[in-house]
């Protein structure tokens, strides 16, 4: 075809473009090695604070990190999923996709196979994303993704207790929750 | 998050995400990213798609298979994005996400709901530059 390569990527993060163009087209590597390349500058660039170390702290603080990579001539895949302590998480990710039968690996034996496969651990926390940590808990940790729990999750940091299902009003239970949680430019999947 | 498509030369195609997952989740949440079918999804013989959002809801509509079963059915890459969309908004009215959609040869479109623009980067032969375009939710 007369318009490939291509390479198409979601957001405005246009060097993890140029890597992936340089890859596939100046350098002739294969498409799979051209989207690791690629996502692998918005990991380094912590591109909007949404990939890579130092982003999206969990509840406690932690980044972890998630990443996938699909062949679509073999059908083959790799992921990796809240995984600890590891930076480069979509060449992890093809290392999972080559060295091993399996889909997904996560949390912390993702960690360990990392290790088995010769990445370097390291903590995935910055300055930044310990001061965003803290700015949301001195904020009563509001928003969070809690819902049918005591104390009340818009007002209290918990811990949280499960109320009955009895006391569960499921009719409410559906858009609310999702509105006020902030899903846009800088917090995302 | 970003998700990527590439296509090759020789026509193989591959679809990758990476990401640090939700502000402030609950220890040991995942979202769409890694899920196949749901982060991001590619098949030689039709094509690749791309989601990102709001994982929590993405994942449990796979928008990124959806998508590239809608072209293997004839749809353009830009209506298979807008009608896996279509799929979770009917359901969840106040969702943000969005899906960038590639076909086999090389023609691609892009489909949003939730913010006012969804902004996403091209680059091909007839390009010869990076492209940042931007759509309209």
């Amino acid at each position: 075809s007369q318009t490939l390569p291509l390479v198409i990527n979601t957001w405005g993060f246009t060097d993890a473009t140029r890597e992936a163009w340089d890859a596939v087209y100046q350098r002739n590597l294969s498409s799979i090695d051209s989207v690791v390349l690629g996502c692998s500058v918005c990991e380094r660039e912590q591109c909007d604070g949404t990939v890579g170390y130092g982003g999206s702290p969990d509840e406690n603080g932690e980044t972890t990190l998630d990443a996938m990579i699909m062949d679509g001539k073999t059908m083959n895949m790799g992921a990796v999923a809240a995984l600890r302590n590891v930076k480069d998480v979509i060449a992890l990710a093809k290392h999972v996709l080559l060295y091993t039968k399996h889909s997904m690996l996560v949390g912390s034996q993702a960690t360990e196979f990392a290790e088995m496969q010769g990445f370097k651990t390291e903590p995935l926390s910055t300055n930044t994303s310990k001061d965003m940590w803290r700015s949301w808990r001195e904020n009563n940790c509001q928003p969070n993704y809690w819902v049918n729990v005591k104390p009340n999750p818009e007002a209290s940091c918990g811990p949280y207790k499960p109320i009955t299902e009895n006391d569960i009003d499921v009719k409410s239970h559906s858009l609310k929750e999702y509105s006020v949680i902030g899903y846009g430019k800088y917090n995302h999947d | 998050t970003i998700g990527m498509i590439v296509i090759d030369r020789a026509g193989n195609i591959a679809s990758g995400t990476s990401t640090n997952g939700a502000r402030h989740k609950i220890p040991g949440r995942v979202g769409d990213s890694p899920i196949p079918g749901a982060g991001s999804y590619a098949d030689n013989e039709v094509g690749a798609a791309a989601a990102t959002g709001d994982g929590d809801v993405l994942m449990r509509f796979l928008p990124s298979f959806l998508a590239v079963e809608l072209m293997r059915q004839g749809h353009t890459p830009k209506e298979a994005g807008k009608i896996a969309l279509s799929r979770i908004t009917k359901h969840y009215s106040e969702f943000m996400g969005a899906i960038v959609v590639a076909d086999k040869n090389g023609n691609y479109g892009a489909a949003c709901h939730g913010i006012d623009e969804f902004p996403f980067s091209v680059y091909n032969l007839a390009s010869n530059h990076v492209q940042l375009i931007k759509i309209g939710c």
